[in-house]
């Protein structure tokens, strides 16, 4: 009945390695027509995430770093086969508006956001 | 049955003024947690939004301007007595999460965002 993680998930998969600039980070999410990119270390494992907000934030406070000074260490992630409720509850509580999906060896598989869910209901009617 | 903008939007309502400069704007975006920025006229006019998006944007390129430079000038807008579905698939068409709700004297009244819609899902089960 509600829909799980693995059926309203996007599976383009865009990540930036640790040790990259911000800069970098940003010309990944212009390209990427995305807000939220999640950095993985050399082993590919997730390491944090860097989104056009902390980006943003940086330009406030006039100081641009290494990727690893910005960006947010503790990821809230997803699994496939969450129910979607559960999901927009995560978003919810920790006022965040995507999470990286992530499969049962860890490995960062693609994205679930706000959007995505919003056009289950854009999908009514 | 369909819930409405009017029951869904945040009524908080952070805007700039044009002239302002792409700092200010990303101030604003740090101190207020949202993503989106409308900004106005000096007669309070809708003339523009700039998000975190197109400050990330802005580093990407190395260069911040005025924020008239920077900003999206067509803004796609709400209003009250919308259902959240057509809201939902205006977010779709265009892309965007996020859309300023305008009364009828066309003064900004507050935001609807994707994370808005994605927390009706939140509430259920
Ligand atoms: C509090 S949110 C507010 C803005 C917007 N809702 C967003 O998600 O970016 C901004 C902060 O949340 C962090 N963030 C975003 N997604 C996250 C996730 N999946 N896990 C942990 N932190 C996350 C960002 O790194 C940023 O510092
Ligand atoms: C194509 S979206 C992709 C990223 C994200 N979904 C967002 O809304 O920012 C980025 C562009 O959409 C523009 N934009 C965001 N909300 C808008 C709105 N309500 N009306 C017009 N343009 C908008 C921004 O100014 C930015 O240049």
């Amino acid at each position: 009945e509600t829909p799980l993680v693995k059926d309203v998930m996007s599976r383009k998969m865009i990540t930036i390695r640790q040790g990259k600039s911000v800069e970098d980070a940003a010309k990944l999410i212009m390209r990427g027509q995305s807000t939220h990119l999640p950095v993985t270390s050399e082993d590919d494992r997730l390491i944090g995430i860097i989104t056009a907000w902390d980006i943003s934030k940086a330009v406030a406070q006039g100081k641009y770093d290494k990727l690893d000074r910005t960006m947010t260490r503790r990821v809230i992630t997803a699994t496939l086969d969450e129910p979607i409720d559960v999901t927009a509850r995560k978003l919810e509580k920790h006022n965040i508006s995507a999470l990286p999906v992530i499969d049962k060896d860890g490995k960062v598989i693609g994205m679930i956001t706000s959007d995505d869910i919003s056009r289950l209901i854009a999908k009514r009617n």
